[in-house]
């Protein structure tokens, strides 16, 4: 799991069974001590794998959606939720809410995309990386530098700052930190409900970088199973996903967009590897 | 696809602010006080784990 905190931003990613939606509270009242309001919220995930364990508020995106229309405040009037589906990978759709004040409806704008990758059926090999030796007698943080070496990570982006850390017996977290762009990659290696997570954001004039960066996360895993969720103001970012995933087996089986307040544009599409 | 076993996939919220006050305008939220945000974490169950930043903004890798 992840937190980043910029001056006037936050993002938290959390997996497994927490409670993430429990800290909007907390965090707008910590804010407000910082005459900082809120001006917009953003909440998305994927489809758990477990929901029947996931506790009280995300045991359902309707209860989710409830627990965030009443934790905001009244000024986030712009709201809107909605489960993109993926006809051909029910299991990989799509949650999305947002909510945002007037000012940011009307002027929103950004030159800044964000991509969330979410992978399944990791290569066994591959995903194997992620297991720590039994009494290797390291921390977390060096046997996950030793796994960032080890699985390819580290050449993704060779600029990033990567803090990382391994987790026992298994599992991988880290946060890459490039100028004021970060990246994010958590890996749950077991074999039967492995997962991988790969999120960056970037600029819609960065050209190719997109296409080299998410060619290099992917192939870290090699899943059979991908879903690439877009968000931007207004580029067709989404077009270059194909690109860098369809030289490495992956077919786009479907693709689905919609518009959200403080958002943009949200283009969430699946991919299968071709051997499956 | 096993009985049960660990949630891989990640719930995210994003949230932004805004301020008028100039004095805030550099650090913003990057002000809080570790406390303030471990109390946050509580309430999500998680903790900080490794943590890093720059110039611009700070990373936290959490438990779970």
């Amino acid at each position: 799991s992840s937190l980043f905190v910029y001056p006037t931003k936050i993002i938290i990613k959390t997996c497994g069974t927490t409670q993430l939606l429990k800290s909007i509270r907390p965090l707008i009242h910590h804010a407000l001590n910082l005459n900082l309001t809120l001006v917009s919220c953003c909440y998305t995930r994927g489809n758990f794998i477990f929901p029947l364990s996931q506790p009280f508020p995300h045991t359902s995106f309707h209860e989710e959606v409830v627990y965030l229309e009443n934790s905001l405040p009244n000024h986030l009037c712009y709201r809107k939720a909605s489960v993109m589906p993926s006809n051909l990978l029910p299991s990989h759709a799509w949650h999305v809410f947002s909510a945002c004040d007037q000012t940011r409806f009307v002027h929103f704008s950004s030159d800044f995309y964000t991509v969330e990758v979410c992978m399944t059926e990791l290569d066994r090999n591959l995903a194997r990386k992620f297991f720590r030796r039994p009494g290797d007698g390291k921390s977390g943080d060096a046997a996950g530098k030793e796994m960032t070496e080890i699985s390819g990570i580290n050449k993704i982006n060779p600029n990033a700052l990567v803090c990382d850390f391994a987790f026992d017996p298994c599992g991988y977290s880290m946060n890459g930190i490039d100028g004021d762009r970060y990246s994010t990659i958590h890996v749950t290696p077991e074999d039967g409900y492995s997962y991988a997570s790969f999120e960056c954001i970037g600029s819609i004039y960065d050209g190719d970088d997109l296409v080299r960066t998410l060619k290099r996360a992917v192939q870290v895993f090699r899943p059979a199973k991908v879903s690439v969720s877009t968000t931007t103001a207004s580029n067709r970012v989404w077009a270059r996903v194909a690109g860098a995933l369809e030289p490495l087996g992956l077919k786009c089986r479907s693709c689905t967009a919609d518009e959200f307040p403080a958002l943009g544009s949200v283009v969430f599409q699946t991919f299968t590897a071709r051997r499956k | 696809m096993a009985l049960s076993g660990f949630e891989g996939f990640e719930k995210r919220l994003e949230l932004n602010f805004s301020g008028d006050d100039p004095i805030f305008s550099n650090m913003g939220l990057r002000q809080l006080p570790f406390d303030s945000l471990q109390q946050v974490l509580h309430e999500v169950q998680c903790t900080v784990v490794s943590a890093v930043g720059n110039h611009y903004f700070d990373a936290y890798v959490l438990s779970e």
